[in-house]
C-alpha cells in the first residue's frame, strides 16, 4: 500500500484509527 | 525509517508547541529548549524545580551541552519508568555526544522521539494527539511509526497497534 503523492491515500484511515486508538487508551500515570 | 526524515518531522511536530516556531537543531543542542517542553507536557513531574537543574546560557561549551543533554534524557528514561510503567529498554538511547558536539540529526531524531512519546502518553495527551492529526499526512505516519517503535515493544500492555489490532 502506497500513498499517492499529494493527495489522501489508503494510509489515511489508517493514520486515523491508531490515533484514535491512542486516543482512546486508558492513560495509566502513577501519582 | 529514514532518521533524517524522522528528526524533520519531529521538529515540525515540536512547531505545533506554542512559542516553538521556526525551532531548528541547533536551538536544541543544550537540551534547555527540550526541558522547557517537557515542563510544558508534564509539569507535575518535570517541575521548575527540575527546571533549575538545567544550566541555560551554556554557549558553546559542548560539555555544558553534554551534561543538559544527560539531565534531560535521564528525566524523560525515569519518566517512562516512573510515571508510565512503560519499559523503553529496547530502545537505543541517542548518543548525547553526538548531539552536544555536533548537531547530530540521526540522534537529534531519537531524542525528540524520546520527547514524543512522553506528550502521546502524558495527562493532557489529548491536546498533543490532535495536533498530531491535524499536521500534513507524510509528517503523521513518520510520527506514527516513531511512536509504534517506542511501544511496540517487549509485550507493552498499553501498546496499540497500527490498525488498533492490539498486535
Amino acid at each position: 500500500e502506497m500513498n499517492k503523492p499529494g493527495g489522501p491515500g489508503p494510509s489515511e484511515g489508517v493514520l486515523a484509527n491508531f490515533f484514535n486508538s491512542l486516543l482512546s487508551k486508558k492513560t495509566a500515570i502513577n501519582s | 525509517m529514514e532518521s533524517n526524515s524522522l528528526c524533520e518531522s519531529l521538529l515540525k511536530w515540536l512547531e505545533t508547541f506554542p512559542g516553538r516556531e521556526g525551532t531548528k537543531i541547533s536551538h536544541l543542542t543544550d537540551g534547555v529548549l527540550m526541558a522547557n517542553v517537557l515542563h510544558q507536557i508534564a509539569p507535575e513531574y518535570f517541575s521548575e524545580y527540575w527546571l533549575t537543574r538545567i544550566k541555560a546560557d551554556v554557549g558553546d561549551n559542548w560539555r555544558l551541552k553534554v551534561s543538559n543533554l544527560r539531565k534531560v534524557q535521564q528525566g524523560v528514561v525515569d519518566y517512562y519508568q516512573e510515571q508510565l510503567n512503560q519499559s523503553i529498554r529496547h530502545f537505543p538511547l541517542p548518543d548525547l555526544n553526538k548531539i552536544g558536539e555536533h548537531g547530530d540529526a540521526v540522534e537529534m531524531g531519537r531524542m525528540l522521539q524520546l520527547l514524543l512519546g512522553c506528550a502521546v502518553n502524558c495527562e493532557n495527551k489529548q491536546q498533543y494527539i490532535e495536533a498530531i492529526m491535524n499536521m500534513e499526512e507524510r509528517v503523521q505516519k513518520v510520527i506514527m511509526e516513531a511512536i509504534q517503535e517506542l511501544m511496540l515493544r517487549e509485550g507493552s500492555p498499553g501498546a496499540v497497534g497500527l490498525d488498533g489490532d492490539g498486535r
